[in-house]
């Protein structure tokens, strides 16, 4: 309201409203939309070619260890190495504050999870994926604790310790839960060795109804399965102690001298493995990574209509 | 062509795996920027004389001055702010027809997006989310992103939107007015003098 947009209708902006959650609000278009709870102001679900899928999704952060590197026990996390204190990640905030801006391109809904983490949410027309743009940092350390956040989305999926990624070109890998496919794995880091990297995609599927959940993402990120029914990406890290691996630094970026601040997008789809309109789910995330890689080239100047023309 | 072996040399320190994954010393990440920042400023001219050829071969065309947004990453962009009437060029680099989202920062609260045909684009502005603009170093007049959708692009070539402030095109049009008015009055008391006039 501050900005005069509701009584702006050259630009779409008609339909823009801004209202405090009370009520579940519910972004999208013809093809998937999103319904936020109105007493948390939280992902609930997502609904895709009629099909209403929970989906929860909420930030959290590990803390990292803070050793003294002498022995392997007591190594940092750092640049190499993640190594997280607790296997549970605590929240970032349980209540979000939102306001939604709908117009006739994009519906979007802007949440605020506390004073260093915050996110839009946003479904284009004619587009079938949701759109996550989140912003994290700078990472508070008045508290001397390296936080290493992350975005986390569960379903109701029985996706059976298994969960698939992509890792450095090459195809998508199935992932097991607490497994190795070539030796009996005793993983004595819980989180970390369940890791893997994401290049452009990680996801989970229900076989047994047919669903799948699949992130893609805008650069390298870590992810995991820690749960069935769950996908989690960090975000951003921000650590006190170097990790003895030859960096001789902590991962305690700076700029302005405050700490960094990391802005990316998620792109989610969710819905039927067989997709719609012939048009399978797979394919849907291969065209749209197509599009993220090779995204058109904007360029700007000044000119005239002559010109455009 | 030095722009563009100087483009594959950054790219090619970037495959080194510190700078893949981050395992880099600060003032080497800091390096890394530098070199990536120069290189592109650099292949950026290139691109814009690649792009000048592919436009009309008039003179007014070859001369546009393309500028890249690098700061989007938290909504900044000087062209588009400081500039009431602006093109956006968009370049397809897929070999097939795409359509693709355009967001781009500005300052004014109301605009117009037109085709290559004059035709008038839908388009919406969003507001730019208070903890991108409360970021202490983000130097920026734009409140508000212009959002249209670029329609339709063909297979590696360009389409070009002319977006403009509508308050500009609404005085645009009163000048326009105006300016065929006094015509139609000096047609009235047609001279051969007033041809040779500036005006």
């Amino acid at each position: 309201n501050d900005r005069g947009l509701e009584e702006d209708n050259d630009n779409g902006g008609e339909e823009l409203e801004k209202v405090e959650a009370e009520g579940d609000i519910t972004i999208g278009n013809d093809l998937i939309s999103v319904s936020i709870d109105g007493s948390n102001g939280r992902v609930k679900s997502i609904t895709n070619n009629g099909l209403e899928i929970p989906v929860q999704q909420e930030f959290l952060y590990y803390e990292g260890v803070q050793g003294n590197n002498a022995e392997v026990l007591n190594r940092s996390s750092g640049a190499y190495i993640f190594r997280p204190i607790s296997s549970e990640p605590i929240s970032i905030s349980e209540t979000v504050s939102t306001s939604v801006h709908k117009g006739v391109l994009v519906e979007e809904v802007h949440q605020v999870f506390n004073d260093w983490v915050s996110q839009v949410i946003r479904v284009y027309k004619g587009e079938t994926h949701v759109e996550f743009e989140w912003l994290v940092g700078p990472i508070p350390i008045s508290d001397n604790v390296g936080k290493e956040p992350i975005t986390r989305f569960t379903t109701n999926f029985e996706s059976e310790e298994l969960f698939y990624t992509d890792s450095n070109g090459r195809e998508l890998l199935e992932r097991r839960r607490d497994y190795r496919p070539t030796w009996t794995a005793n993983l004595t880091e819980p989180v970390s060795g369940n890791y893997y990297p994401v290049t452009s995609k990680i996801l989970i599927r229900d076989q047994n109804q047919g669903l799948e959940l699949a992130v893609l993402n805008d650069r390298s990120q870590g992810g995991s399965s820690m749960k069935d029914g769950q996908v989690e990406i960090m975000v951003h890290r921000r650590l006190l102690s170097d990790d003895a691996k030859g960096v001789g630094e902590a991962l305690n970026e700076t700029a302005y001298g405050e700490g960094l601040l990391a802005r990316g997008r998620h792109f989610v789809f969710a819905g039927e493995i067989a997709g719609s309109n012939n048009v399978s789910l797979a394919a849907q995330e291969r065209l749209l990574a197509q599009r993220i890689l090779l995204a058109p080239w904007v360029f700007i100047s000044r000119g005239s209509a002559a010109q455009t023309r | 062509q030095a722009k563009i072996v100087g483009m594959m040399e950054a790219m090619g320190i970037m495959q080194h795996h510190d700078a893949i994954t981050g395992t880099e010393k600060q003032a080497v990440a800091d390096d890394y920027a530098r070199i990536l920042s120069e290189r592109m400023s650099g292949c950026g001219d290139v691109t814009r004389k690649a792009i000048n050829n592919l436009l009309s071969d008039s003179d007014e065309a070859s001369n546009l001055e393309l500028k890249s947004c690098l700061l989007l990453n938290i909504s900044l962009c000087e062209e588009t702010e400081s500039s009431e009437d602006f093109l956006v060029t968009i370049y397809n680099p897929i070999s097939h027809v795409v359509s693709q989202y355009v967001r781009l920062p500005v300052s004014g609260d109301s605009y117009t997006v037109t085709d290559y045909n004059d035709e008038e684009t839908p388009s919406q502005l969003v507001p730019i989310p208070d903890s991108i603009l409360n970021i202490a170093y983000r130097n920026s007049s734009a409140r508000n992103e212009i959002v249209f959708q670029a329609s339709n692009l063909p297979p590696l070539g360009l389409a070009t939107y002319r977006v403009t402030l509508a308050a500009n095109k609404l005085q645009g049009r009163l000048s326009r007015d105006l300016e065929e008015s006094e015509e139609s009055s000096e047609d009235d008391h047609s001279d051969d003098s007033f041809e040779e006039t500036d005006g």
